[in-house]
């Protein structure tokens, strides 16, 4: 991704945007949807906001145009240029203009105009052309996108929020305590430390909690401390669950009816996707802890009391499920915040206890606390 | 379209490399007919550029490839500024 010379960005989370004028290849109301759906791509992965105006200067002016329309950038008729627009700034900048020479359609049939306004709307917030194929913003048309299934690239999302930074944790979560208005910095050996998700990661262990992980080597005493942004910009912070499938090398992350897939620190594409394609009930609606059990090639997924069994290999869920948890793992729960496999035990993480819990013989063989493998 | 004769279409592409150039890679405007300059160093050198950046072979000469994507609808926004 390439942002423009000197990096202008909008000094504000709330934009305006005004459609001046309409072309007449489409009705009104499926030119409002596309221009809509086309800023909600890029709000999904920012802080940003846009709200429509009627009249007066808004931050983004959406215009149709032929030829020369008053800027020095004319329109060349059908075909070539499709739209232009202007990086965030006062005036003309942000503004974007579609040349009325093209076929605007919803459909790929002519040209897209939710495609090329997303792109459009790209540059308005401060992106330059990409070199990535893949990405939204290569400066080329691609007229055989599937639009079913479009998705910003990982270098859209990555470039937009090298500008703005990741949108804040969804509204729909349960509202967490906060006692001031910044988000606090977990203390590694706080005694009531509760996690959000553990995992291993290639041999190492990571500890997730709210925008933050612990990384833990077994070659090393005291873990680090990262942002989860700084390593996979796209994820959420307060995810659910997380659980390694050593054999795939792909670690996936949880997060309300979402879910993720990192190999490394590539989120691969195609993510996030609905739990529910799992084989989840529509009554789940966020997983609780999850655990991959290499020797069986089964993923156990724990949800408030119950939990589900899921063939790694069959990819999908097992019959006869979801079962109780006490059933199963006698001692564990009955809710689970995280779960991890080390040295052929699961360490299940309730609040601030952990518990070392033999798979084989069905038993609890350990009480501890949850930051046990920090060495407070 | 319609094939149409040969030598109109080269004066054509012509055209459009040359413009394409200008307004997307910078490249300089000059009075001189681009015909004939188009195996110059500066034009060699732009297109190199513009294959680099829109991931195509890198051969600084107009080869088919190159021309298609130059037909290809696109954004208006240049790819390389001064």
């Amino acid at each position: 991704f390439r942002t423009f010379p000197g990096m202008p960005k909008w000094r504000k989370t709330h934009l305006t945007y005004r459609i001046v004028n309409y072309t007449l290849d489409l009705p009104r109301d499926a030119v409002d949807s596309a221009i809509e759906k086309a800023l909600k791509v890029w709000e999904e992965v920012t802080p940003l906001t846009f709200s429509r105006i009627y009249e007066r200067e808004a931050d983004i002016m959406i215009t149709f145009a032929v030829r020369n329309h008053g800027d020095f950038f004319d329109f060349d008729g059908p075909g070539k240029v499709l739209a232009h627009a202007y990086p965030p700034g006062p005036g003309i900048n942000g503004d974007a203009h579609f040349d009325d020479d093209e076929q605007w359609t919803k459909d790929t049939s002519g040209t897209n105009l939710f495609l090329v306004a997303a792109h459009e709307f790209g540059h308005s917030l401060g992106l330059e052309h990409s070199k990535n194929p893949e990405a939204l913003m290569y400066p080329v048309y691609n007229s055989s996108t599937d639009l079913a299934s479009f998705r910003l690239s990982q270098d859209d999302v990555t470039g937009i929020q090298s500008l703005y930074g990741p949108p804040p944790a969804s509204p729909d979560d349960p509202v967490k305590p906060t006692e001031s208005a910044r988000p606090q910095t977990p203390a590694m050996c706080d005694p009531t430390l509760s996690l959000d998700a553990v995992t291993t990661l290639r041999g190492e262990i990571l500890f997730f909690k709210d925008r933050h992980f612990w990384r833990k080597s077994l070659r090393t005493l005291k873990p680090g401390f990262y942002l989860i942004s700084s390593f996979w910009p796209s994820l959420p912070s307060g995810m659910d669950a997380a659980y390694e499938v050593t054999s795939r090398d792909i670690v996936f992350i949880f997060k309300g009816k979402q879910f993720w897939a990192v190999r490394g620190s590539e989120v691969q594409a195609g993510y996030p996707r609905g739990i529910h394609t799992l084989g989840f009930p529509p009554s789940v609606k966020k997983i609780d802890a999850a655990i991959f059990d290499k020797p069986k090639k089964k993923t156990y997924f724990f949800v408030e009391d119950k939990y589900w069994r899921f063939d790694e290999k069959k990819q999908s869920m097992d019959p006869g499920f979801p079962r109780q948890i006490v059933e199963d793992f006698p001692g564990v729960g009955p809710k689970v915040d995280a779960v991890f496999e080390a040295f052929g035990f699961f360490y299940f993480f309730s609040g601030s206890s952990q518990l070392e819990f033999d798979p084989n013989a069905k038993k609890v063989t350990r009480i501890l606390k949850s930051n046990s493998w920090f060495h407070c | 379209h319609p094939l149409n004769g040969a030598a109109r279409d080269e004066e054509d592409s012509m055209d459009l490399v040359q413009h394409y150039l200008e307004d997307y890679y910078n490249l300089a405007k000059d009075a001189k007919q681009f015909a004939k300059r188009k195996d110059s160093s500066p034009v060699v050198k732009k297109i190199q550029e513009m294959q680099k950046f829109l991931g195509l072979k890198v051969t600084g000469k107009l080869d088919s490839d190159t021309l298609q994507v130059m037909h290809k609808p696109r954004c208006g926004v240049p790819d390389i500024r001064e």
